[in-house]
């Protein structure tokens, strides 16, 4: 079925997230409307940070974290 | 620290402030500057010259969009501010988001606590995954002292400790769920939430999160006292009273509610009550238990008077329990009490322990 527009809304906000504060590279993640292993790995290592429960999913702590105020230094990686 | 431990090769380094932001005076930019810088200078041997014209090794400046770093901040909220660790060029400068609303409260986005996070970046300082401390990435308010051990720590591993080591009452680190010590401060169910106070900061128990979420107290109520003793929901009227000390707040859902604080002493408590160690709200008989050190008294919460023949003996009242209790809350006909770190479930149509558990095994520990 398709993604609704709420759940492609969170995709897309991870994604620029991820992109921005844990390295992930740049591209589609999710063609089929699951996450990538890139994306969900890069997840994983941003609930690890954040000491949330490892999913690799997108549930509901995560994307609320990923909506709050922060700065705008990366997280992990090299600093470029 | 960032990848190759970057850092200021001399201790002397200078600063120029490019910009101003209009939503602050000018003095007030500068004063919360000056204090973040002094935040770090305080417990390292830096110091902090401020230049006014030409480069300086921090050049601190406010912006929106694409600001000149190729860097770009997004309009209002997400992104605040971000800085470069120490180096050459735009190393060490740091950058605000002109698109946020700055104060020097609570009201927005305080610019003193974020420019010392931002200035710890631009001393080589990289993100912390304690959420006490002021490296943590994400923004929460907070009074007092900013830097927590875990910053202090961090920035003496770069440059050393003060060599005129003013005192410093570092904020501690955050407490830790799954310590198999750990105890509570207060707990109260809030409109199907169970919530737990413990130091500075609460956890949030969602039936639909399966993780608790731990946020600092000033983070969500700024005038709410960073120790809380105790706590308790009235569902029928919709207000969970918040202790601490003599005084007592009145939150709806998460709002404080107006005319607060009030004196613990209005519920008719005696003047030599100087704290309440716990609080529970009987739903089936409309009566408040206050817990004050091994004695406990009820309050009537609809004549809005305590109940008399009180104070009566915790130890005598609920067999088998401790004879002093730091929280409580009451779920379908039963107590549970936190001491230490042992949580009592205690039966009250039968009066009696039925399990005896760790303090955290709430937090799914």
């Amino acid at each position: 079925a398709p993604l609704s527009s709420e759940d492609k809304d969170d995709l897309l906000l991870a994604e620029k997230y991820l992109r921005r504060f844990y390295g992930l590279p740049a591209g589609l993640q999710g063609r089929q409307g699951q996450p990538s292993d890139a994306l969900k790995a890069k997840i994983k290592e941003m609930q690890r940070f954040f000491n949330l429960k490892v999913t690799g999913n997108l549930d509901e702590n995560t994307l609320e974290l990923m909506k709050e105020p922060r700065c705008g230094v990366p997280d992990i990686g090299e600093y470029n | 620290h960032f990848p190759r431990h970057l850092k200021w090769p001399n201790t002397d380094v200078t600063f120029r402030i490019v910009n101003y932001t209009p939503d602050l005076k000018k003095s007030d930019v500068d004063r919360a500057i000056r204090n973040a810088l002094n935040a770090w200078s305080d417990v390292t041997p830096l110091t902090f010259k401020k230049l006014y014209k030409g480069n300086a090794d921090i050049m601190i400046s406010f912006g929106s969009k694409e600001h000149g770093d190729y860097n770009p901040f997004d309009g209002p909220n997400g992104l605040l501010a971000h800085a470069y660790p120490p180096g050459e060029g735009i190393g060490g400068d740091t950058h605000f988001d002109e698109d946020e609303d700055w104060t020097k409260d609570s009201s927005a986005y305080n610019l003193f606590i974020v420019a010392a996070h931002e200035l710890g970046h631009a001393l080589g300082m990289s993100h912390s995954t304690d959420p006490g401390a002021l490296m943590y990435p994400v923004y929460s308010y907070s009074t007092g002292y900013p830097l927590a051990e875990d910053d202090i720590e961090g920035i003496q591993a770069l440059y050393g400790p003060n060599p005129n080591s003013r005192k410093v009452k570092p904020r501690p680190d955050a407490p830790t769920k799954c310590d198999p010590m750990l105890s509570f401060d207060a707990a109260t169910e809030l409109r199907g939430e169970t919530v737990i106070f413990k130091d500075r900061f609460y956890w949030r128990l969602h039936p639909q999160m399966p993780e608790p979420e731990q946020t600092l107290i000033k983070s969500t109520w700024p005038s709410i006292p960073n120790k809380v003793d105790a706590a308790y929901e009235n569902p029928e009227k919709d207000l969970v009273i918040i202790f601490s000390g003599i005084r007592m707040w009145a939150l709806n859902g998460y709002n404080l509610v107006d005319g607060y604080p009030k004196y613990i002493h209005k519920l008719g408590l005696p003047k030599t009550i100087r704290k309440v160690d716990a609080a529970v709200h009987i739903g089936d008989t409309g009566k408040t238990l206050l817990f004050t050190d091994e004695e406990y008294w009820s309050y009537d919460e609809a004549s809005g008077t305590m109940d008399t023949g009180y104070p009566r003996s915790i130890e005598d009242d609920f067999p088998g329990m401790s004879d002093e209790v730091d929280a409580a809350v009451y779920h379908y006909g039963y107590l549970y009490f936190f001491h230490d770190h042992v949580q009592y479930e205690y039966s009250y149509t039968s009066k009696k322990v039925i399990r005896i558990m760790r303090t955290n095994a709430i937090l799914n520990c």
